[in-house]
């Protein structure tokens, strides 16, 4: 598939009950350039006070693009391998930082992701789960690396020595950019079993990375293969891709009340700073009718 | 025989069209939505109109209930309303939104598009 990037010209406001013919089967009129532009560095400052802004991952927009265009051609979706028979898939962004990996002893042999997956819900049946980590170009830091692979690129969690994925990167791959898809579906079904407390409002999630040469024992430097977490933008930041299906019929009104809700608590706290202002696009987020 | 509505309808009246399916542009942006939706923005979503009178037409897909209702409504209007025209076939559209722990999410959401408009 290819990456999906779904811009369009800001369509003209329609007129109700005309008749509005597309021509492609995108709908989507996704101001991309509004959620660049909050997550852009010179975007945040005037909008500090909105969270920090959300750049969906290249994968979640093909995945959006491929669907939505298959419904187009009746379709079901849910049939592509790739969705794993799921009707929702949820990413989470490595909360992990550059800072963790500094303060680890250099070279960089281990890494820690860390995920909040508190909001995914245990009414669904979890069908599938993956770590997705972007593999930067390591330029000339991997000429000095002892030999040209090949790499065995390995996922535990982060309490305990069980390998749970792993993966061969060969020498020409490794000198090239790119995503490394690791199956941690295993984790996440124990995870869930044991961490069932819907109280437990911080569920984390760590995974932890490591590479060796071959099949040997011996650790690599991971920035050596682009994997240090130095100065990343948002889109390029691991996920935690969740695959989940729902036997009931998704309600629209269920992430209405959740993001209403989360409005509010967020407004609550921001109220008394930006209500006075009300400059439109300053004041507190809109109200939802 | 059943009454032809027909005939009984007064001179000048506009004609209410039959059940079909008419346009129904839905804009995320302007539901207040957009702040938590990212794609699609807007989308054709369709809606049912029109009236259910004697004789139905069998691509309405009828229900016996309905032609019976239709029927009763014919031979004496005060006796029971028509038969409504309602969605008879629905297909999904997939969201991708951002949930309330800023997580990027996709979903498809049954029951989003009319597909087919009939008489229940």
């Amino acid at each position: 598939f290819q990456s999906a990037a779904i811009i369009s010209p800001s369509a003209p406001r329609r007129h109700r009950g005309a008749r509005i013919s597309h021509q492609d089967g995108q709908r989507s009129s996704v101001f991309l350039k509004d959620i660049f532009a909050s997550s852009h560095p010179s975007g945040v400052h005037h909008k500090e006070d909105l969270k920090e802004a959300v750049v969906p991952h290249d994968y979640m927009l093909s995945i959006y693009r491929t669907y939505s265009a298959a419904e187009k051609l009746g379709l079901n979706a849910s049939l592509f391998l790739s969705s794993k028979s799921a009707n929702t898939i949820t990413s989470f962004v490595d909360r992990g930082t550059a800072l963790q990996d500094d303060l680890l002893h250099s070279p960089l042999r281990r890494q820690k992701y860390l995920f909040d997956v508190s909001t995914l819900s245990d009414k669904e049946e979890l069908v599938g789960a993956e770590l997705r980590i972007f593999r930067r170009s390591p330029g000339d830091l991997q000429a000095s690396l002892p030999t040209a692979g090949p790499y065995d690129i390995q996922v535990y969690p982060c309490h305990s020595d069980r390998l749970l994925d792993s993966r061969s990167l060969d020498p020409l791959d490794s000198a090239k950019a790119g995503w490394e898809v690791l199956d941690v579906w295993e984790m996440f079904k124990v995870y869930r079993q044991h961490h069932h407390q819907p109280h437990l409002k911080e569920n984390q999630l760590c995974l932890q990375l490591r590479v060796t040469l071959g099949k040997s024992d011996t650790e690599v430097d991971l920035r050596r293969l682009g994997l240090d977490r130095k100065g990343r933008p948002q889109r390029e930041k691991a996920i935690l891709v969740a695959y989940t299906r729902s036997k009931k019929r998704e309600n629209l009104f269920n992430e209405m009340k959740e993001n209403i809700s989360s409005r509010k608590e967020e407004a609550g706290v921001l109220g008394e700073k930006v209500a006075k202002r009300g400059v439109k696009g300053e004041g507190p987020r809109r109200r939802r009718r | 025989t059943a009454l032809n509505n027909r005939h009984g309808k007064r001179h000048g009246k506009k004609s209410k069209s039959r059940c079909s399916r008419k346009a129904l542009h839905v804009n995320f942006k302007e539901l207040g939505w957009d702040d938590w939706i990212i794609a699609p923005l807007d989308y054709e979503a369709h809606h049912c109109e029109g009236v259910c009178d004697f004789p139905l037409r069998s691509h309405l897909e009828p229900t016996n209930h309905a032609i019976i209702q239709t029927l009763m409504n014919s031979m004496d209007p005060n006796s029971t309303p028509p038969s409504c025209c309602v969605p008879t076939k629905l297909s999904p559209i997939s969201i991708l939104y951002i949930d309330s722990g800023n997580n990027v999410v996709y979903k498809q959401y049954e029951d989003m598009v009319v597909e087919q408009c009939g008489c229940r």
